[in-house]
């Protein structure tokens, strides 16, 4: 996608033609008509403007669909752009993520997605948006803050360092082992609240000191894909390495792991949001042309955005 | 009454027409916003 130039926000769109031109043309007609010829003469006119109509009707509901087009483009531009935010995001830093997922959920719907607060268009008070507002301004504060601080710790955030690897696995396998070349020691094993498989977690024993650890656990959402988590940078040199750098060989065997199987899954959940983008423009077009307070809502909601953009310069 | 039909649903998608525009207009908005942040 190309982010070099912003999207051009003027339309060029005749949004409200009928206004200017219809009630001004018909009277004339009809005027003309009454006064000049006899009843066949007010027929052809009368097809005449029901043809024009016609015609400016046909003309309106393509550019109708040209907006509804343009709008799914543009939803699909956003979302992308999104989630590439996120990802930078989430390399950057993993405690990101625990403010990040709540704000990927509000994403998801689509009033808010467009920046509409909580409940505008259900007809909640206007203290209550503003309060929904104040509440994604702090979150997105912290957020910064968060990133703020993380930057330049870089040798803390190394030692922290936390990698995930998404490995496909048997079933009915309940090992939770995930062959990586390297040596673990399981020492524990329980249960977590969010997933029904248990969580198993190992330590490095390929070196006495090495602090690195894993958890393993089986993907809440797919069973069947094996989700392994690292903390920590090995000190030793790789399995299969015979020289060289020992964290440089633990990254890299790592991020490998990361790209082939992250790759596959995050490829999986592209393919589902598209699909899903064109049902929620859909849904979000026709709700917000359904509701009459929509204008009223729209100027409360782009008010209380510039207000945020205000406040934040 | 054909006309009186055809004013009338010619105000109702010209209506429409409008708020999908305003929805685009702000749905570029966001966008931007979100570009500038990335940059």
């Amino acid at each position: 996608m190309d982010c070099s130039s912003p999207l051009d926000i003027s339309l060029n769109l005749n949004t409200n033609p009928f206004d200017r031109s219809f009630p001004a043309k018909l009277p004339k007609e009809e005027i003309k008509v009454s006064t000049s010829a006899g009843v066949e003469r007010k027929w052809l006119v009368k097809d005449k403007s029901a043809s024009e109509l016609r015609e400016e009707l046909n003309r309106v509901n393509s550019e109708n669909k040209k907006i509804k087009e343009m709008l799914a483009t543009v939803y699909e531009n956003y979302y992308a752009l999104h989630h590439h935010l996120e990802k930078l995001q989430s390399r950057k830093s993993p405690e990101i993520d625990h403010i990040e997922q709540p704000m990927k959920k509000t994403k998801q719907d689509p009033e808010e997605f467009l920046g509409f607060p909580n409940g505008l268009s259900s007809g909640k008070t206007e203290n209550s948006s503003s309060n929904q507002s104040h509440h994604y301004q702090q979150q997105h504060e912290q957020k910064n803050q968060l990133l703020s601080c993380k930057r330049p710790v870089t040798d803390s955030f190394n030692k922290a360092r936390v990698s995930t690897v998404y490995v496909p696995a048997d079933s009915s396998d309940t090992s939770l082992t995930v062959k990586d070349g390297y040596q673990w020691r399981k020492y524990g094993q329980k249960v977590t609240r969010d997933n029904p498989s248990p969580r198993a977690y190992f330590r490095c024993s390929f070196a006495p000191s090495c602090p690195v650890k894993k958890k393993v656990q089986r993907s809440a959402e797919d069973p069947s894909i094996l989700v392994a988590t690292y903390e920590g940078t090995h000190n030793h040199l790789g399995p299969n390495a015979s020289a060289g750098d020992a964290t440089s060989q633990a990254g890299s065997s790592t991020v490998t792991l990361d790209m082939v199987h992250g790759g596959q899954k995050l490829g999986l959940e592209t393919n589902e949001r598209r699909t899903m983008q064109e049902v929620l423009v859909q849904q979000m077009a026709s709700s917000l042309t359904n509701d009459s307070n929509f204008t009223a809502a729209l100027a409360t909601a782009i008010t209380g955005r510039l207000l945020m953009e205000q406040s934040r310069t | 009454s054909t006309t009186s039909a055809l004013v009338e649903e010619l105000k109702r998608v010209n209506a429409e027409n409008k708020k999908l525009s305003e929805m685009l207009t702000l749905m570029c908005e966001n966008y931007n916003v979100l570009r500038k942040q990335l940059m």
